[in-house]
């Protein structure tokens, strides 16, 4: 309905201009409806400054920005409505270092409401969850899980950084 | 509702039944290209109600089907459980009576190979995907739209038009 | 022309069903076109099938076999008509190390005839080219060229494995 | 026709001027995301003769000179030289007559703010649009569909509808 959509959009967009500098440290980004009128037809634009950049629409920024800054969204439409858990496939694939230090570190303020499974590449990424799940095809076409490794350390440091004494 | 497990028997490129463990708060989850990291994903939503092949990666429902392989034939079915803790009362609330009593919740679906009919149970009691989807939609499971990512759906977000991006804050409403 | 199309279809289609197996190390693929009787107006499908799996089109393939396919196409068109330089930008992103290895085996072996320039962020793609710039904007907005790395040991022993003494 | 080096001011986001040597067979370009290295893949692009803005991720040609930032502001052109080397005979007989004689090969490209009209040089006499592309036509450093592949190239290739892949044939044949 209507109001739903309404509430909703200003729930996320408000969380969304909070955390897009903060993910980015710095700039600035906010939703815009096209149709402001007309909420059920309306659509959705995203404007977003890296920053030191010029504010423009998400498909004037770098292939990582893009990437990142639609990463930022969907972290604010999670905090608007947590679900039970996330499963994020691949979504680091074009970020650098930092911005997947900043994925991770996002994602671990967001696991006192939920679960995070996430599928990746990168060995940044995988050293900085808490259980790691390996799969194969030794045999060519038949998926096997192997090895599990759980990063103690990483779990350790993080619920002492979530929880201090 | 957190995940507890995850059994996928005949699904995809998982013939063989795999027990994947989810008591952590991040799960990673790697292997090189093709192994079935993404199965994994489509093997959630299936078992969540997803009702369209084309979402899973397949042109038909019995897509899902463990194909067969040089080394092994078809599979005769495909089945997935999916284990939630039901240990928060807060979550037990949102779920329908009958089942907040439970510690856990496990859905399950099944498809028979040439069947065409899949078959649904809670806590191996046999029931219809409504009740599925009922459980889903109240515990917030179901909001799939943004909860579940698949691989490239970023830049699907970036690409849309404006009108298409909607149904990201519809589902969050 | 058709019969300049026939024959780029040939040879390319010839190349790329070889090169497929050497960088998936096994299986097949091939070209086919919609409407063989149709050289101006045909469609171009790409079948594959990576070692011990099923033969498909290209689309039912996961995300880093399709990209890795894409890649052995253009490869393939490549070596039917070698340009002086080629341009990859950040092609490697969906691909895991194994296959990381093979796309710079294959750059390396197509480096008698052309000049590539890599864009990445994989480090191991990094370590296999001969020369690393780094571009940073410290500035923000301004683009800054920074250090330079010649990997000599790269690209001696590559070298030496392409022309035996 | 190896590229030997690549200068670009006033071009995106390198206002200041910027000299890239390319002296070698496979050379990498790194930094973090948005610092400016698919520009470069952008510059090589437009100097070569690219007439589509789209091409280039802008709306307008204009839209390729530095627009300004915190710091400085907008600059009054942009120019983009690339020097080929020329030293091989069988690269050198492809060119036009004129060129043949010459150890390098200097392709100049410059857009005025506000002018709308572009520059061409080689190695510094002014020539027109149609002189850049038959030099790179007949070198084949012009066959730019499959000699240069964009961030996200690749996946169109993938998800391209067969009628749209035969750019690729057609423009090595
Ligand atoms: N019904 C089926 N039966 C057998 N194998 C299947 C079936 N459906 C898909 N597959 C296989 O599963 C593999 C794809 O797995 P998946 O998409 O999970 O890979 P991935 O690990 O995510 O790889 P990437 O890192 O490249 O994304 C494909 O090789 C495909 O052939
Ligand atoms: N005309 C212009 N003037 C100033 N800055 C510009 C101009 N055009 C583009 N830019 C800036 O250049 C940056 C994009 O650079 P580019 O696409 O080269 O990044 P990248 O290094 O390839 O990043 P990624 O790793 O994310 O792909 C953007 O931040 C954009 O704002
Ligand atoms: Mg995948
Ligand atoms: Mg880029």
């Amino acid at each position: 309905s209507e109001r739903l959509f309404e509430h909703a959009f200003t729930g996320i967009n408000r969380r969304f201009t909070e955390l897009f500098p903060k993910m980015f440290r710095g700039g600035k980004a906010e939703l815009r409806l096209t149709n402001p009128n007309d909420m059920l037809e309306t659509g959705i634009e995203i404007l977003a400054q890296p920053p030191g950049k010029r504010l423009g629409h998400i498909e004037l920024m770098s292939g990582g920005e893009k990437a990142f800054t639609a990463v930022s969204l969907l972290f604010a439409i999670f905090r608007y409505k947590p679900s039970p858990f996330c499963i994020l496939d691949e979504v680091d694939a074009p970020l650098d270092d930092a911005n997947i230090d900043r994925y991770v570190e996002a994602i671990r303020a967001m696991t006192d409401r939920s679960q995070f499974i996430i599928i990746t590449h990168s060995k940044r990424t995988m050293q900085a969850v808490d259980v790691l799940y390996g799969v194969t095809m030794q045999e060519p076409g038949v998926s096997k899980l192997v090895g599990v490794r759980v990063n103690e350390a990483a779990a350790r440091s993080e619920h002492k950084r979530a929880n201090p004494a | 509702m957190h995940i507890k497990k995850l059994e996928i028997c005949g699904f995809k490129s998982f013939v063989d039944r795999t027990v994947i463990q989810f008591d952590h708060d991040v799960i990673g989850i790697v292997g090189p290209n093709g192994c079935g990291k993404s199965n994994v994903v489509d093997a959630i939503r299936w078992v969540m109600g997803e009702q369209s092949a084309k979402a899973l990666r397949g042109k038909a429902m019995g897509d899902v089907i463990f194909a067969g392989s040089e080394s092994r034939q078809q599979a005769g079915f495909a089945e997935v459980t999916i284990t939630f803790d039901n240990s928060d009362p807060a979550g037990a609330q949102s779920l329908p009576l009958e089942y907040r009593d439970y510690p856990e919740l496990a859905v399950t679906r099944r498809l028979f190979h040439g069947d065409g009919s899949n078959e649904y149970c809670i806590n191996k009691i046999p029931v219809r995907l409504r009740d599925v989807t009922d459980v889903f939609l109240g515990t917030g499971v179901g909001r799939k739209a943004y909860s579940i990512v698949e691989q490239g759906k970023i830049g699907l977000i970036v690409s849309a038009r404006p009108e298409d991006r909607r149904i990201l804050i519809e589902e969050a409403a």
